[in-house]
This record gives C-alpha cells, sequence and structure tokens, in this order.
C-alpha cells in the first residue's frame, strides 16, 4: 500500500459526506436493470462501509451546506481542470483528505455504471475513490482495492494490504466485526512458494497461485503477475490444476469438479463441464495436478495419491487406471500440487520443491525450489 | 525513418499516460534531462510499480496495461 505525502488523513474520525447532482446522473442500461437513484445511493453508503467496518471512521450524509466528501458526477472538463475523457479509459479520480476539493470524489458520467460484473460496478470504483479521500494512495499489489487498474470481483473488497493501509493511518475499528480480507499477492520469491496449478499457454509459462497467475516468456526475464479474473472472468478464483493441448490449441482448467477449456483468452462453448465427463468415477471430487505428454497424447491427472491416463484422441480413460503414483514416479512423493512436461522431461510441483524427472528412464533427476523458474 | 502510424498512436498514448500519471514533464520542463531519457525514465517507473519487467521501452504488455480502465489518481503519489 501506499500513502500520500505527508500522510494526509482526516484528523476526526466523523466524515461528512454530500451528493452534489451536477447533471443527471444515471445512465439508463439497455441489457441491465436501471441504476436507479437508490442504487447509486446504496452503492456509495455500501463503499464508505467498507472503510468504516475496518477503522473508527463515521459517515454522515448532508443533504445540503459543505461537506467534507463531495460526490459528483461529470464528464469531460467538470470544473476542477481534471478532465474526463469519454468512455472507458479513466473513471473516476478524488482528492486526498483536506480543505475544499479535499476529499472530494468524481465520477466519469460518461461511463455505463452498473450494479453487477457489467462495465463498470459503481460500488467497487466508490470504494476505490472513497479510499484515496481518506488518504490511500494507490497500491502496486494487483489484488488489492487500492490497485489503480479496474477489475471486477464479488468477493469481499479489501485485501490484507489495504486493511494494513488505512489501519496504519487510522487505526482498527474498536467493535470490527470479523471480514474475510483477500490475502496479498504471493511473492514469487518467497523459499516456501508452492503452486496450485502449471501449464504452457502458447508458447508461455503459466503459473497458478492463489487468485492471481504469473506469465513467463522464455525471452523475459521478469514474470508478469495478474489476476486470474481480470484475464479470464469465468474461471474460479482458485484453480487446482491445469494443462495445454497444443495440438487442440486449448487449455484445460480445473477446478473442484468442474472444468473450462481456454482457447487464449475466449472461453470455449459449452464449457464449464463436469470433470466426471472425461471418465473419471464421481467419487472423484478434485484434480490436484494435470499434465499432457506431447510424445505419447496423453493426459495425466493426478488425484490424492493415485493418477489417470487419458487419451486425447479416443477421448477416454486408458484402462488399467488409476496407478499409484509413488510407485510409478518414485522419488516424487505420494502426492502432486502441480506438474509439467518439457523435452521428456516431466516436473512436478509439491509444497515448495519440484522434481525434475525422465519419462525415459523413470527417475529423478533433479530437486529444486518450485519457485528457481523465477530466478529469484 | 519516421514512425508508422501504429507505433505513433502508442507512443501518443504512452506519454499522456506518463504526464497524467507519473508526473513527466511536458516540452521544456524537464530539468537537465534528454525527452528521450525523461521518457524511458517513465516508462520504466511505471513498468515497476505494475511489476513488469523494467526495460525503459514501450513493449506490449506495458501498451497493453496503459489500455485498461482505471482510476485517475497518479501512481506517483506526490
Amino acid at each position: 500500500y501506499n500513502h500520500f505525502p505527508r500522510d494526509l488523513k482526516w484528523e476526526t474520525t466523523n466524515v461528512t459526506f454530500r451528493f452534489v447532482l451536477k447533471i443527471k446522473i444515471i445512465r439508463i442500461l439497455n441489457y441491465t436493470p436501471d441504476l436507479k437513484k437508490m442504487d447509486v445511493d446504496r452503492a456509495l453508503r455500501n463503499a464508505f462501509n467498507v472503510w468504516s467496518d475496518v477503522t473508527p471512521l463515521r459517515f454522515k450524509k448532508l443533504h445540503e451546506g459543505n461537506a467534507d466528501i463531495m460526490i459528483s458526477f461529470g464528464a469531460k472538463e467538470h470544473g476542477d481542470f481534471n478532465p474526463f475523457d469519454g468512455p472507458e479509459g479513466l473513471l473516476a479520480h478524488a482528492y486526498p483528505p483536506g480543505k475544499g476539493i479535499g476529499g472530494d470524489t468524481h465520477f466519469d458520467e460518461d461511463e455505463t455504471w452498473t450494479k453487477d460484473d457489467h462495465a463498470f460496478n459503481l460500488f467497487l470504483v466508490a470504494s476505490h475513490e472513497f479510499g484515496h479521500a481518506l488518504g490511500m494512495a494507490h497500491s502496486s499489489d494487483p489484488g488489492s482495492l487500492m490497485y489503480p487498474v479496474y477489475s471486477y470481483a464479488k468477493s469481499y473488497p479489501l485485501s490484507e494490504d489495504d486493511i494494513k493501509g488505512i489501519q496504519s493511518l487510522y487505526g482498527p475499528n474498536p467493535n470490527q466485526r470479523k471480514v474475510n480480507p483477500k490475502p496479498d499477492a504471493p511473492n514469487k520469491c518467497d523459499p516456501e512458494l508452492d503452486f496450485d496449478a502449471v501449464t504452457e499457454l502458447r508458447g508461455e509459462t503459466i503459473i497458478f497461485k492463489d487468485r492471481f497467475y504469473w506469465r513467463l516468456h522464455p525471452q523475459m526475464h521478469e514474470p508478469e503477475q495478474t489476476l486470474i479474473k481480470s484475464t479470464w472472468p469465468e474461471i474460479p478464483n482458485k484453480v487446482d490444476a491445469a494443462y495445454e493441448n497444443p495440438e487442440k490449441d486449448v487449455v484445460m482448467i480445473f477446478s473442484g469438479i468442474k472444468m473450462w477449456a481456454l482457447n487464449g483468452y475466449n472461453l470455449v462453448e459449452g464449457y464449464p463441464k463436469y470433470i466426471h465427463k472425461l471418465g473419471l468415477p464421481k467419487k472423484i471430487r478434485k484434480i490436484d495436478a494435470a499434465v499432457h505428454i506431447r510424445d505419447t497424447g496423453k493426459t495425466l491427472l493426478f488425484t490424492d495419491e493415485e493418477y489417470w491416463s487419458y487419451d486425447e484422441q479416443t477421448g477416454t480413460m486408458d484402462s488399467g487406471f488409476p496407478q499409484s503414483i509413488e510407485k510409478d514416479f518414485p522419488g516424487i512423493g505420494d502426492e502432486v500440487d502441480a506438474a509439467a512436461y518439457h523435452y521428456g522431461y516431466l516436473y512436478f510441483y509439491h509444497d515448495h520443491l519440484q522434481f525434475e524427472y525422465s519419462y525415459s528412464s523413470r527417475k529423478v533427476i533433479r530437486i529444486m525450489r518450485a519457485n528457481s523458474i523465477f530466478n529469484c | 525513418k519516421p514512425l508508422s502510424t501504429g507505433e505513433k498512436d502508442k507512443e501518443v498514448l504512452a506519454k499522456k499516460y506518463l504526464r497524467r500519471y507519473y508526473g513527466m514533464p511536458a516540452g521544456l520542463q524537464r530539468a537537465g534531462k534528454s525527452s528521450d531519457t525523461m521518457y524511458e525514465e517513465k516508462i520504466g517507473e511505471m513498468q515497476k510499480f505494475f511489476r513488469l519487467e523494467v526495460t525503459g521501452q514501450l513493449d506490449d504488455d506495458t501498451v497493453e496495461l496503459m489500455k485498461m480502465a482505471r482510476c485517475g489518481v497518479p501512481d506517483v503519489a506526490e
């Protein structure tokens, strides 16, 4: 998290706000329910509650006169010499705590504001902007509310990073009810880092961990970390396993008992489907790891201490499975978190370790840290 | 040789973005630094903030990020 210079903040915990109508504020949506005035009021009130839930701050609405936080919708040049830019791009801005324009929050009236995942969710943007109005600057943690780029999420909006930041200014809420903040983005150089899933995607390596994924291109030194939902809004926040079938140009994503097929950035029609469509018994509730072996055309699916072999050509499970992981892949232990295949070698990930396993000689060649791929 | 239209558009987008969100001075305000140096430094600053590979060059990932809908408050809080 970051704060503004001089740690600008309100000196009192009783903060007033007023909603000023500059122009007709509600954009009528053709494809979703209209956003009525009461929906706007509710979105803004809930956005204030996000911050008051975790601090001693209390927000009082004024209907006239000057409030600490004056809220308005405006288009293009709207009176503060910080013009908006029409649809998309810049969505809103707010000023840090202070007299006059300090704390004021402006929304771009040319955006389409919603109360769901279409276009721009007013509650989420307002929560972010009120963070500024209270003294929070932008965070570089892509999972935090105060990250500058918009992304939609249904879950509780604050991350641990946001809470740490706002409480370092105002302290905690003395009557705080239990909240479930989103964990901070994983650190790629954490020596105890483990992975949820690993796959290739058109020449890049994609590594899933919590709500995020890293994208590693062979010619780039630094991996890029992004929220899963920012790229693939359709797939869940937690991925159990993933593999690429390069012949079909799809990446299969597994989470719980469902699977998704992705063709680049797009979800393949007809998905998600149940993992049991692959031929797994109904008692299997989760796939721990998956890897496609190009040389044989088989995909190995790992669940608990066993694994299955799926024939991509025939679309059926090979007979004689499941087999024991420990027996067939000696040296890697009995469970796997993630798996990958490169040039004749299988890479098994378990906890913070990575086992390089020779498929032909059937033995472990090297053991490394799971995140050695990040060159920390 | 002159930049192609596509490259020129990217540069225009980038300069606008960096001025707005990273305090890149316009015109002759750059105190002692050449415009190229300042431009590369600011791209690097933006790349560092967004945890991209810091190259100082306008690569596809950087341009992609500059096009995303975002808050209007500068990333450099100063």
